[in-house]
């Protein structure tokens, strides 16, 4: 009588949270815009045998936005996840795994990130910030007045732009603009920048130094500004952990 | 005579009733929620 065919892997089988857990981390590891993901739920997954020690494995994965940027050099497992109130981002995953001799390795990657509905927070939290889109005039122009802030007031290396992470504004009971940025350092110090800006250019990769910077600019009733840059140092880049990614097929909204 | 049975009739009969308690497995997949459901 042939052997009965496996039992349906479940979602929270080890092994589905092995292939979980490999998927984030190529994920956060190919994505190079916004924040780091964490896993919030296994929505679905099939595994199909090729042969010995051989499977295809399919999973639909619910991630969540957490708190750390993309370039940070946290470990995700300290990465906070941002909260309901926080305007939550969730990204949903489809992923393709082989499994060889018990070694995962992803064939292909397809993600879409989307922010929580502002009925929902709301619903939650009514005085709370909401998303701002990202070319938003006030939410431009806070970026540059707290990066020039920041950069007319360091005795270290001028810092440029390198994409805004994520903005909300307040209108009730201040108007109040958040933001928050990634940078990165240039081949000049704020004071060389002060002659001739143009020369500054961001620093080679095997020299690079990002950082992150946070700010609030206070509109009504009063005027306020207060900007937080902190640059991570020069980080070694991982390479791949020994593992071939064919066909990425990753995009991410 | 012999009379045929329905099946519906000799299913029911037939069924074992799950013992006091049983609680059926939780479905495989969707798995746990880690933070929450947006």
């Amino acid at each position: 009588v042939p052997a009965a065919p496996p039992a349906p892997l479940g979602c929270d089988d080890p092994e589905s949270e092995a292939a979980a857990e490999f998927s984030v981390n190529y994920i956060n590891s190919r994505s190079h815009h916004g924040y780091k993901f964490t896993l919030n739920r296994i929505e679905n997954i099939r595994k199909i045998s090729q042969g010995p020690n051989n499977d295809i494995v399919f999973l639909e994965l619910d991630l969540l936005e957490t708190t750390c940027p993309i370039l940070s050099p946290t470990p995700l497992e300290n990465c906070t996840v941002r909260s309901f109130a926080q305007h939550a981002v969730e990204g949903d995953c489809d992923v393709k795994l082989q499994k060889l001799d018990g070694k995962f390795s992803v064939l292909a990657s397809k993600c879409h990130s989307h922010a929580d509905s502002s009925e929902d927070v709301l619903q939650v939290c009514p005085d709370c910030p909401l998303l701002a889109s990202l070319n938003n005039t006030e939410v431009l122009t806070a970026v540059t007045t707290a990066l020039n802030d920041h950069n007319s007031k360091t005795t270290d290396a001028y810092l440029r732009l390198l994409e805004i992470g994520r903005a909300n504004i307040q209108y009730a009971p201040a108007h109040i603009v958040s933001v928050e940025f990634a940078v990165a350092a240039t081949n000049c110090s704020a004071e060389d920048a002060k002659d001739n800006v143009e020369a500054c250019q961001l620093l080679p990769d095997d020299q690079s130094n990002f950082g992150f910077c946070k700010a609030t600019m206070v509109k009504q009733p009063s005027q306020d500004l207060s900007v937080d840059c902190l640059l991570y140092g020069h980080q070694v880049p991982t390479s791949d952990p020994g593992v071939t990614y064919s066909h990425p097929g990753y995009d991410i909204s | 005579s012999v009379a045929k049975r329905a099946v519906a009739v000799v299913a029911q009969h037939d069924k074992v009733p799950h013992p006091v308690g049983f609680v059926p497995p939780p479905p495989p997949c969707p798995g746990k929620i880690r933070h929450f459901e947006i």
